[in-house]
């Protein structure tokens, strides 16, 4: 099924 | 003062239907070049980012850029009452206080006027990066929220897999497995109502991805006939759909990934 990951470990902070 | 005319109201209001659900307050950020939203769900899994382009307004005033921020809930709630054909105008003061929405008939009979009041919104804006992605599909936006709704009766997570002969999504749960494939297909007569299936394929890509927050995404199926999915193998997927030919609602989406 795997595990959800998060936008911020994606998208930077500007 | 801001002040922005759109001619066809219900763009507004499918915009709102299309987002109550995944954001709570939001920012609508204005200047001279137009409206802008970024807002991510509360467990920063997705992402909502909205454009509205200043010249698909038919009068747009920014004298100096504002954020206003609104409770998504209760705009859409008034929003709703935008007749069909009903023009609508925001108005708003230089600090985004006090919120005006007023609906215009189109023979002008009718005028409402409605009042928000403006939020204190303390959001950062991500950085996007620009990605040349290895998969683009184009589809019915219809059949899009087909498959999401289909497959959710299977299991809570869709496998979107890209081939030179077609899209798959493939789902698994308890209860069994399900599987749509979609071949690329030419649009029926050119019609903008009846789509065809296309896939720019740089690369292969499969991909998990939670079916509920797709699900929430495909709200915005009344706003076009198509839709883009956008993809490559590691990063979140897009969902975009056109507001009109005046800007767009892109829905980003996390990846879920092997444990």
């Amino acid at each position: 099924k795997g595990s959800q990951t998060h936008l911020d470990s994606f998208f930077g902070r500007p | 003062m801001f002040e922005a005319r759109l001619p066809q109201g219900d763009l507004l209001k499918k915009i709102l239907e299309a987002v109550k659900d995944l954001v709570t307050d939001a920012n609508f950020d204005c200047s001279s070049t137009g409206i802008s939203l970024q807002a991510m769900d509360s467990s920063h899994v997705s992402l909502v980012s909205l454009l509205m382009r200043a010249d698909g307004f038919d009068h747009f005033r920014c004298d100096r850029n504002i954020s206003i921020g609104l409770n998504l809930l209760a705009m859409s709630k008034v929003v709703r009452c935008v007749g069909n054909n009903d023009a609508v105008t925001m108005k708003a003061d230089d600090n985004g206080d006090l919120v005006t929405l007023m609906f215009e008939s189109q023979d002008g009979s009718k005028v409402s006027d409605w009042q928000l009041r403006g939020l204190d919104i303390d959001s950062e804006r991500l950085g996007i990066p620009s990605t040349d992605y290895s998969s683009v599909v184009t589809m019915p936006s219809a059949e899009f929220a087909r498959i999401c709704r289909d497959l959710s009766v299977i299991g809570d997570t869709v496998v979107i897999t890209t081939t030179k002969e077609g899209v798959t999504f493939a789902s698994k749960g308890e209860l069994g497995t399900g599987k749509i494939a979609l071949r690329q297909s030419a649009a029926i007569d050119d019609d903008a109502d009846s789509p065809g299936v296309s896939i720019e394929l740089q690369e292969p890509v499969s991909q998990s991805f939670a079916l509920r927050y797709l699900s929430f995404f495909t709200k915005a199926t009344p706003l076009a006939p198509t839709v883009t999915i956008s993809m490559s193998n590691g990063v979140p997927l897009v969902v975009e759909y056109p507001v009109g030919d005046m800007g767009h609602i892109r829905f980003y989406l996390a990846p879920k990934v092997e444990d």
